[in-house]
């Protein structure tokens, strides 16, 4: 069945959607299926692959909703050999929506069940934020969070609070729930901070630090001006070399190389 | 009586922390009557100006609940000439908190009015969404929205949905609501990119553009990790020479130099 993660940090612009796109990618070129979850209202994953959020005639907000499939507004991107749910502004308003609903927690990981033989890895980006939406994305993720830490000195002050609101969805909504890794990302060689937080994450979660860290490199945020993700648009630069890296850790960790 | 700005953008990373922290450091280092309010349960104001966010006996989060008087909680920087509002974890819990009380999206509006008085420039920092936090930050800001746009282009993509939402306040909740200015961050001479995504910023909202343009500079990230803010931080780079620039635009153009 497929592993499911959750890319989640609700500390703003720190990687997210750029890991999300740029993981599925790779894995899609290596012949796994992927599905691409959508979760942010605003679409950066979906119009990073070229998906217009305002025209797609159904999205994850629908599903959320309960008024389609998850299977029913899948697109999929043959060039890359991957599938895309996409979001639309819509999602915003499902925070509000749903507020007094039962199960509203479990409504993802409900609609995601008929995909789990279909797929070998399903990826959610979340938004900045821990309300509903990552609250739905974190209950749905099998096999944890994926957290991109940018590596600059606010995205740290964010990490306990983030930390403690997976402990809670473990304790309330998926046992399972957990962190399957800390990605850095936006490493900067020119600034000893770069280090010093990359050191300070290593040194409090020796054993969630993936051994990849992405570099900050302008390709990556080029990227998705031209809807392309890294690995077609700029191969041989250092951020498509590093999440290539990214993609082969994360399979072999997870026994699947 | 003061002018109220919220700093907003739900797109995350943009600059919207460092925009408040810097604007209000050279605001009060040029004799105006400054308070920083912090909105945003991350609490990266607060952080980056050595408040520590787990230890202020009392924040914004009290205030919104009705439990405490803004004044009562303001912490004042005396080397900096600014009071600020510090932001507290908890403020997270307030959306879910205040969702069915009524006039919930006026209680920092109400809450700012003892302060009208007393400060030149309210500044309020929000955080990467469009909830209730940053919607009682847009019905506050009698003066308007200042929103960070970083020169990449994901930031865009978000632009129509921040500004269709401020527009839905300025309809139900405060008819002053605008925008304010549209200022340009993490500007990188090194792409194309950037001055595309300026240029087309600038086609679009020929008025709202602010000439000052921030560029992409190391100090600006290195400074909250030792509290303080560019302009006493790194004063001669070029962070804090743009931001220099920046609050002499908003003083002149608000009829204040
Ligand atoms: N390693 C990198 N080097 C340079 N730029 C990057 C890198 N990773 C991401 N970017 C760029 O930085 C910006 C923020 O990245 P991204 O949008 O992926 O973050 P996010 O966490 O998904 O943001 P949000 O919190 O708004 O969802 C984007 O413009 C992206 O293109
Ligand atoms: N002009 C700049 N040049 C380089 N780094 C910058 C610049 N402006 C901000 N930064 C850094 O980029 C990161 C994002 O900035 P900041 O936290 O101010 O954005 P934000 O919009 O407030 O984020 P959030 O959406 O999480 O609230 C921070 O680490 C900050 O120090
Ligand atoms: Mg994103
Ligand atoms: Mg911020």
């Amino acid at each position: 069945a497929a592993r499911v993660y959750a890319l989640a940090n609700q500390k703003g612009g720190v990687g997210k959607t750029t890991t999300a796109v740029s993981l599925a990618a790779f894995l899609g070129g290596a012949g796994v299926r992927v599905l691409l979850v959508d979760m942010d209202p605003q679409a950066s994953a979906s119009s990073s692959l070229n998906i217009d959020k305002d025209s797609v005639p159904a999205s994850v907000y629908d599903v959320l909703m309960g008024r389609r499939t998850l299977r029913s507004v899948v697109l999929r991107n043959a060039r890359l050999h991957i599938d895309v749910a996409p979001a639309s502004p819509a999602l915003a308003n499902a925070e509000v929506e749903l507020v007094s609903e039962i199960g509203r927690e479990h409504r993802l990981r409900t609609a995601l069940e008929e995909a789990l033989a279909l797929y070998d890895y399903i990826l959610i980006d979340c938004p900045p934020s821990l309300g509903l939406l990552t609250v739905n994305a974190l209950t749905a993720a099998r096999d944890g969070a994926i957290v991109p830490i940018q590596c600059e000195y606010l995205a740290l002050q964010g990490l306990g609070h983030l930390l403690r609101a997976i402990n809670l969805v473990r304790a309330h909504l998926n046992p399972e729930t957990k962190v399957r890794g800390l990605l850095m990302t936006m490493f900067d060689p020119r600034t000893n901070l770069s280090q010093e937080v990359v050191d300070e994450v290593r040194a409090h979660f020796p054993d969630l630090v993936f051994g990849t860290v992405i570099p900050r490199n302008v390709r990556l945020s080029e990227a998705p001006s031209h809807g392309e993700p890294i690995l077609t648009y700029a191969p041989n630069s250092a951020g498509a070399v590093a999440y290539a890296a990214f993609a082969e850790e994360l399979l072999r960790g997870d026994d699947r190389m």
